[in-house]
């Protein structure tokens, strides 16, 4: 699965998904890639997220929408995406999955569960290159 | 300096450059840049995660899903188990586009689909046959059934519930994921 969320010049906020889903799945099972709040969410004033692991869980949770909502509390989006993933672990301690963050100002973070480490790639005019950035599981 | 921005989970660098080639060099909206960017994934079959000759179901179909959503309007676009398309992310942006519904899924998606001009193909490939093939001769092992029989840990469909098993088992929220850095959604 890919989750992309990107903001243009004029300031305006996207998010998406695209997946062929889990290797073996029952046919005509779905994942969360294409339900919003679940696989990725966004909202102009105040940011958007991207979720990527296990749907099956994920859908249960809506991550992407609770790091929105949790960035509009005023968290970081690091810990934002780090308070949506311990929620989904409360209930599912072997879950795998990950979520990338971005507030509206440009600011953004991640976090992850059940991998080694979450890669994912940004590029912004700081940056000036596309740069794969890697962060430690909680 | 930190706005436009284009972020993606996964290393996935050259959907990130296309996204940020829309965004930044060509000028256009966070929209057009999420498109191009997971386009360019499903061109790419990131991963075997994304897009066509991927993730065989226990049918050895490959289906898609994907979803585009406008921060500002709130408007989205999706599409689920779509079928014999192989542009999901762009299917998904005609539906957010030129309807008023949120999700369409299965044959009826690929309808859609056909109907917005766009090509029905397979989207198996043998590498996906292959796949399907090697876990089927594996006892078609991982699987995600429970509570059936035959024994799923064990052996291929087709399953019927075991009523041997009780009801406070069956409820019991033990999960055991098979998923992984090349097993996502």
């Amino acid at each position: 699965t890919i989750g992309m969320i990107a903001i243009d010049t004029a300031g305006r906020i996207a998010a998406g998904t695209s997946t062929n889903g889990a290797k073996f799945k029952i046919p005509g099972r779905v994942g969360d890639s294409p339900i919003p709040g679940a696989g990725a969410y966004a909202d102009g004033s105040v940011g958007a997220a991207a979720a990527t692991g296990d749907g099956d869980v994920m859908m249960r949770f809506l991550p992407s929408y609770l790091a929105v909502e949790e960035m509009r509390r005023g968290t970081s989006p690091s810990y934002a995406g780090e308070l949506a993933i311990r929620r989904i672990v409360t209930y599912y301690p072997d879950f795998v999955g990950a979520i990338v963050v971005l507030r509206k100002d440009g600011e953004y973070g991640a976090a992850c569960h059940g991998l080694q480490s979450f890669q994912f790639s940004v590029c912004n005019s700081q940056l000036g290159q596309v740069t794969v950035q890697t962060v430690s599981c909680v | 300096e930190k706005v436009p921005v284009v972020i993606n989970t996964w290393p996935f660098i050259n959907a990130t450059q296309s996204a940020w080639n829309t965004v930044y060099l060509k000028k256009k909206s966070a929209l057009d840049a999420v498109e191009k960017g997971c386009s360019t994934c499903e061109d790419e079959q990131c991963d075997g995660t994304v897009g066509f000759g991927g993730s065989p179901d226990e049918s050895g179909e490959t289906t898609l899903d994907a979803m585009i959503m406008d921060g500002m309007t709130m408007n989205m676009g999706a599409v689920a188990a779509l079928r014999r398309v192989k542009n999901a992310i762009s299917v998904a942006r005609y539906v957010l586009e030129h309807t008023q519904h949120s999700l369409l899924v299965g044959d009826l998606a690929t309808q859609f689909a056909l109907s917005m001009g766009f090509k029905e193909e397979p989207l198996e490939t043998n590498i996906s046959h292959n796949m399907w093939q090697n876990w089927k001769e594996n006892d078609c092992q991982p699987n995600f059934w429970v509570n059936v029989k035959p024994d799923p840990t064990k052996s291929c469909g087709p399953y019927t519930p075991d009523t041997n098993i009780t009801r406070r088992h069956k409820n019991d929220p033990k999960h055991r994921s098979i998923f992984s850095d090349k097993n996502h959604d």
